[in-house]
């Protein structure tokens, strides 16, 4: 995350690190017990070598070794579901439930097809690259504005299609998400309710001004979701 | 205690080749000997009057019979007789070197800028110490590429250019003279010494290291002499060696730059043959199991891995046929079942590829016959997995067999159950026939509906 701030653990607690050889290389939201939804692009196919993944969770720092070190879980990835084609999402199956603690919760899945309206400041959860803003290695967040799909394609000036499965946030100078990020949740957030809206994609760039980073819709894909859900458990 | 090495090691042997002289000058001498016997004596040049450059052994017979000529000499003709083995030495009939070419006795006599060499007997126009009669044993005859004081450039002669003393001949090391490709399975070169400098052994002798790998048992293989060769699918060429304590060793042998065979038979869609060039993306065995990944060894431990396999293109999971067997295979990802055939790629030449197919809005009406899903998994059977479905009765009537179709109106398009435990359903490997159309969503059409409408739920 470049800018933005540490987060406090039980405040993104659905935050995964999905690790590549015990190293952090993409980030993921834990929407059951078992099942973690991220970027397909964290994995070199739709039928990847998992012995070299691992979910971590319940975390903030990824070199500490200390006290976090007991509250942290870590499960193996038994199976990787690609989603439907273009939408860049992968649902991973974990070999078991995650404990649900303080620190480890499922965050929930938004209604279907819906929409946050523009300008909605949503937030963003990730270890990634900070480009010297600070917190290596600790789970930082940032407020990212919702911008709509048709503002969006201007500002990208139709260079990257922008269509109803996709949404977008931010384009703050300095404010944004950066790699390894990538797979991590937008998260929007309605009174004390909170619901997974975008899952980061590989995008081009960091925090650049006026290019709002570019988010799947996850609302346009919960159908899906739970379809998988439904017949995968 | 090193066994004494057998002289057989310096000749390459021709079967049922005999050589005529038409030459009277040209000398032999024939004895009752074993092949043996009769390559010690010509290397040694025992008791001959002529210099020794191959032998005849009479199978019949078995009388030896040495030659100062071998098949490169000038009077000299070959025929086919097969009571009789043609063993030439070498050195002779090799234009290649191993190291430093001392023992090199070819007949290059150009250097590498193409300049004539000057004979060894003559003093000009370089008068020099290299004479014939003062090194007998550096075989300096006419103006042959020689290398009598071991130069690390190779074999060199004078050259008949007042200006220009002497020149390396460049003759090839005989690692490069023939490249290989992939494991060089194809290798057929004259590379006779391992990586490490060892001399091979002959595959057609058993010492000092017994084996099986008899020529006459692997015709197909090349196993000529004691070159190194690949009949069983190592990383590289090998070779027994005639070093008692190392078994054996890889030789290092120069790789092509381009394999100009690749492509001319590859199929994608199906297989020719037993599916060697086969090099498409199914990755399903017949009972819907995934293949698992050539670089995984979970959970099968295998060696067909892609660095083992070089040109076989073992990517992902997808079936392959790198060892020659019947058909293209994988492993697979269930633990019970370590192989399995992809029967279910179809044969080119009984099986025509299947066009193109494509479905209309979310493919609800898509009423083709294709059973696949995107990964290559078999559909199941709507009618077995009935209870599964909320589809209602009007929908259920569409539900034909195995066929892919969207009782659900998913908007990702048509789908199906499988059999197969790790994927109970996925969708069709079948595209929309136009893209979608609502790319840019408009202005006036943003969703009404809240994202926040759940509850929470135990």
């Amino acid at each position: 995350i470049v800018g933005g701030a540490p987060v406090k653990i039980k405040e993104a607690s659905w935050m995964v690190s999905i690790q590549k050889g015990n190293s952090h290389w993409c980030g993921g939201s834990l929407v059951r017990e078992d099942w973690v939804l991220t970027d397909k692009q964290c994995f070199s196919s739709c039928v990847p070598d998992l012995a070299e993944y691992s979910v971590w969770m319940g975390f903030l720092h990824l070199n500490d070794t200390g006290r976090e070190e007991s509250e942290k879980q870590v499960l193996k990835i038994s199976h990787v579901v690609c989603g439907p084609e273009g939408s860049n999402l992968a649902l991973l199956k974990l070999s078991g439930a995650a404990l649900q603690t303080e620190n480890v919760r499922t965050i929930p899945l938004p209604v279907t097809g819906c929409a946050i309206p523009e300008h909605t400041n949503c937030t963003m959860y990730g270890w990634g690259e900070t480009k010297g803003t600070g917190h290596d290695g600790i789970m930082k967040v940032v407020q990212l504005p919702i911008v709509s799909n048709e503002r969006c394609n201007a500002y990208h000036r139709g260079s990257l299609p922008i269509t109803e499965s996709r949404l977008c946030a931010g384009g703050k100078r300095d404010e944004g998400v950066c790699e390894k990020d990538y797979g991590g949740s937008l998260v929007c957030e309605e009174g004390d309710f909170k619901v997974v809206v975008g899952v980061s994609v590989h995008g081009r760039g960091c925090a650049r001004s006026n290019r709002p980073a570019i988010f799947v819709n996850v609302p346009y894909y919960a159908e899906w979701i739970h379809k998988v859900f439904k017949y995968y458990s | 205690k090193h066994p004494r090495r057998n002289s057989l090691h310096d000749y390459r042997k021709s079967d049922g080749i005999h050589l005529f002289k038409t030459d009277s000058s040209l000398l032999t001498k024939s004895k009752s000997l074993s092949e043996v016997k009769c390559a010690r004596r010509c290397s040694r040049n025992k008791g001959l009057s002529f210099i020794c450059r191959a032998f005849h052994f009479d199978q019949k017979t078995r009388k030896c019979h040495w030659l100062s000529f071998d098949s490169n000499t000038p009077g000299v003709k070959k025929e086919q007789d097969f009571s009789f083995d043609l063993y030439e030495k070498k050195d002779y009939t090799r234009e290649c070197i191993i190291g430093e070419g001392s023992s090199y006795k070819g007949i290059k006599s150009v250097t590498k800028t193409g300049l004539k060499c000057q004979a060894w007997a003559s003093s000009v126009p370089h008068d020099h110490n290299f004479l014939p009669s003062r090194f007998k044993r550096k075989d300096l005859k006419e103006n042959y590429c020689r290398n009598p004081n071991n130069e690390t450039s190779g074999p060199w002669c004078y050259t008949t250019d007042p200006d220009i003393r002497h020149q390396s001949c460049e003759i090839p090391q005989c690692s490069e003279v023939e490249c290989m490709t992939c494991n060089g399975e194809n290798y057929r070169g004259p590379m006779d010494h391992t990586e490490t400098g060892k001399e091979c052994q002959r595959w057609d002798l058993t010492r000092p290291h017994k084996h099986t790998f008899h020529p006459k048992r692997y015709p197909d293989k090349g196993l000529n002499d004691n070159y190194c060769r690949n009949p069983d699918n190592r990383l590289r060429p090998w070779c027994f060696t005639l070093d008692p304590q190392t078994p054996w060793e890889y030789c290092n042998i120069k790789v092509c730059d381009v394999n100009a065979k690749t492509d001319i038979d590859t199929t994608t869609k199906c297989f020719r043959g037993q599916g060697e060039q086969y090099r498409g993306t199914v990755a399903v065995t017949p009972d819907g199991v995934q293949c698992q990944r050539w670089d995984s060894q979970f959970p099968h431990n295998h060696s067909y891995t892609p660095e083992n396999y070089k040109c076989q293109d073992l990517r992902e999971n997808y079936c392959r046929n790198p060892d020659g067997a019947e058909l293209p295979w994988c492993f697979t990802v269930d633990t019970k079942v370590r192989t399995a055939f992809c029967t279910n790629i179809p044969r080119c030449d009984t099986e025509p590829p299947a066009t193109e197919e494509c479905f209309e809005g979310n493919g609800e009406e898509y009423r083709g016959h294709l059973s696949k899903t995107r990964s290559g998994v078999p559909c199941a059977m709507w009618e077995d997995n009935l209870d599964r479905s909320s589809a209602t009765n009007s929908e259920i009537a569409s539900l034909e067999n195995n066929f892919c179709r969207n009782p659900d109106k998913d908007k990702h398009g048509p789908w199906c159950y499988t059999n197969n435990s790790s994927v109970p359903w996925d969708y069709c490997m079948i595209k929309p026939c136009k893209p979608s159309s609502n790319v840019i969503p408009t202005k006036s059409d943003p969703s009404q509906i809240s994202c926040f409408r759940h509850k929470r739920i135990r």
